[in-house]
């Protein structure tokens, strides 16, 4: 069997917002290692990978590894009936067709049990190999989000190039053009707020900004996210997700044709 | 214009 118990039950309900738009079906799949899943989105343009580790739960039991196949969307309703302040845990029975979500009260004076069928999810697990990024970008959660909602309002595509001058966010449309650059800025009181490019080598590459602004909604989880860029290679947006591990989402880039 | 990649023709499935 397992059951896992999160004192910060928002995390999750944080977690599922950020993806349930993007994936609709996806085998949660359950080790000693952690809670993890991997799903690609119905075109398969971009993938999304969660971690949160063992370590990270007040209490963790995993008996043997197990797959669960759940419906986001109704994972989301479940969890969404979750306070914020409550501590969550999951269950499940080895070879069980049910989890069992569990969500107690801060003062512990309101305990609910909500049962959710499992489903059997086909998915191909795809091997994302360990790279070494051209540039990486660290900057305020909350500004990626806002620069690529502003630059949706004008056209569908940003590009992002990385030079030694900063980090350039442009795009084009019928009514005209934008281009939004963020300089390194490291002179600021926290870190979160910090914008820090570790360039390597140049790096220009085309994105679409719908998906872009999709995996925004994880900008609650997190004050900074890393962008980090190749060519040739899926751009990494990751959301850290303190103390138990992250939310990576991977877009495939577009090219000229 | 521009052609939309796929992800999966830069991870393998394993």
């Amino acid at each position: 069997m397992l059951e896992f118990r999160l004192v910060q039950g928002s995390l999750l309900k944080k977690v599922m917002e950020a993806i349930k738009d993007l994936v609709t079906d996806a085998n949660f799949e359950c080790s000693s290692t952690g809670f993890s899943l991997q799903a690609m989105d119905s075109s398969h343009v971009a993938l999304v990978a969660l971690l949160l580790r063992s370590e990270g739960f007040e209490h963790y039991r995993c008996d043997r590894n197990l797959s669960m196949g759940m419906n986001l969307n109704n994972m989301s309703k479940m969890l969404k009936c979750a306070g914020n302040d409550d501590i969550i845990t999951i269950k499940a029975d080895d070879g069980g067709d049910i989890v069992t979500f569990m969500f107690e009260s801060p003062s512990q004076d309101k305990i609910s049990d909500f049962e959710m069928k499992l489903m059997d999810i086909s998915s191909e697990q795809l091997g994302i190999p360990e790279s070494e990024y051209q540039s990486i970008v660290r900057m305020p959660a909350a500004e990626f989000q806002r620069i690529c909602k502003d630059l949706s309002s004008i056209g569908d595509t940003v590009i992002i190039s990385v030079t030694k001058e900063g980090v350039k966010f442009s795009t084009r449309g019928d009514i005209g053009s934008a281009n939004i650059v963020c300089r390194q800025n490291t002179s600021v009181d926290k870190p979160e707020e910090a914008t820090v490019i570790e360039m390597k080598e140049p790096v220009s590459l085309t994105f679409a900004l719908r998906y872009m602004n999709s995996f925004t909604k994880a900008t609650p989880l997190s004050n900074s996210v890393s962008l980090s860029m190749s060519s040739d290679l899926p751009l990494v947006v990751e959301y850290k997700i303190a103390d138990m591990g992250y939310l990576r989402f991977y877009l495939a880039p577009k090219i000229e044709d | 214009g521009d052609t939309q990649r796929s992800i999966t023709e830069f991870f393998r499935v394993t």
